[in-house]
């Protein structure tokens, strides 16, 4: 089962069109394996990323570099869904 | 007996399945389960439908669940057909609707995505179809329809969680609904159930021209999340595909526009702004509630608009 450990998701509210061209450019960015829950479309939606652990510094530093800011939605998204397996888990008890 | 589900919970495939049996044998002369195919991983593919009676009336179809890590559309399309049979009788409107239209609902869309996000990968979007020459599986079956397909927004790789596939209706889950809705040929609206970011569309997807009843939809579009937003405040944003999001091709709602459905719309559910895809469970009710007053707005106004 794949794990997410320390993959954080990151919320940008993108204040330029600048900003939303670099941020569009990152969707081609492969080697950092980017997960766009919501993509850079305007700068009137947020824009959502899972970002993997191992990629986490680089993508921070390039948004800081950027003067893009963020903030940081989930913290280790493996605990969440542990907690949801945990509680469906629990659920199925209570049933049977 | 439904009491025993807990609408506010997730819950596997085996359970949700063996739910509708019990909504079917509690309602029986107003809810029928049908099966409408194979999913690629030869599960099978089953649609709800609410009637109550005559042959070939005008239909309304829903889906949830297309995309397999969104949780909560499923889970709301569950909320929602238990509302559907326990209101009929008791909520005139929809008792009218009833009488005069049938409701199908498509409550898992992509039964292998969503039984691969419970066993392997819970961040998983698409079907779980092999892809020639390449070791990554799966086609995004939002991308995948006969509407501009292969155009923009969809990508040509495989690896991409936006993969087009193939060729249009390659995806055997597509493919199934493509053939109930043509061969039934008298669905007046299609709606389709996404998570998240709170938006509810319309055609098209594929290109930003507007669509010719780009007036009409926006202004069901506009009352429908009027009244969503009236009972916890979640704020939408109403427009066509193009244009609120990103051009986007080969998905449900053109294909099913442009195959004469006029009433196509498309749901994003609510978010938190905190959890995404992950939305607890706690929020399923709250979600199902405050979509089903815009659902319920779009079907009124179908029924009272026939074409």
């Amino acid at each position: 089962e794949r794990t997410f450990v320390g993959d954080q998701v990151l919320r940008i509210t993108l204040q330029s069109q600048e900003q939303l061209r670099v941020l569009q450019s990152l969707e081609h960015e492969e080697e950092w394996q980017l997960d766009f829950w919501l993509h850079p479309v305007s700068t009137d939606l947020p824009v959502d990323i899972r970002v993997p652990s191992s990629s986490l510094s680089t993508i921070k530093e390039f948004l800081l570099t950027h003067n893009i800011p963020f903030t940081v939605i989930i913290e280790n998204l493996q605990e969440l869904i542990d907690m949801e397996k945990t509680e469906m888990e629990e659920n199925q008890k209570k049933k049977q | 007996s439904t009491r025993s589900i807990n609408f506010g919970a997730y819950h596997t495939l085996e359970t949700i399945y063996s739910w509708m049996d019990t909504l079917v044998t509690q309602y029986p002369h107003l809810v029928t389960k049908q099966e409408i195919g194979k999913s690629y991983e030869n599960r099978p593919m089953y649609v709800l439908k609410f009637s109550t009676g005559g042959t070939n009336r005008p239909a309304i179809w829903i889906d949830t669940g297309i995309h397999s890590r969104e949780w909560v559309s499923p889970a709301t399309g569950l909320w929602t057909a238990n509302k559907i049979a326990s209101d009929f009788g008791s909520d005139a409107s929809l008792t009218s609707l009833l009488n005069t239209m049938d409701i199908y609902m498509l409550i898992l869309a992509n039964p292998d995505g969503y039984v691969y996000t419970h066993t392997n990968d819970r961040m998983w979007r698409k079907t779980r179809s092999l892809n020639s020459g390449s070791l990554c599986r799966g086609v995004d079956p939002n991308r995948n329809w006969d509407a501009g397909f292969g155009g923009p927004g969809a990508s040509t790789s495989p690896c991409s969680d936006s993969y087009h596939g193939p060729f249009a209706h390659s995806e055997i889950e597509v493919k199934n609904v493509v053939d109930l809705i043509k061969s039934h040929g008298n669905f007046k609206s299609f709606i389709s159930v996404h998570a998240y970011s709170q938006l509810l569309m319309y055609p098209y997807g594929y290109t930003c021209t507007d669509v010719a009843d780009k007036a009409e939809l926006d202004s069901i579009g506009r009352a429908a999340t009027q009244k969503l937003t009236s009972l916890y405040g979640t704020y939408y944003k109403v427009g066509n595909i193009c244009n609120i999001i990103y051009p986007a091709s080969g998905g449900s709602i053109d294909w099913s526009y442009d195959t004469g459905i006029k009433y196509s719309f498309a749901f994003e559910l609510r978010d938190t702004g905190y959890y995404g895809f992950l939305l607890p469970s706690n929020q399923i009710i709250p979600t199902a509630t405050e979509t089903w007053l815009a659902l319920k707005h779009i079907m009124e106004y179908v029924r009272d608009h026939p074409y």
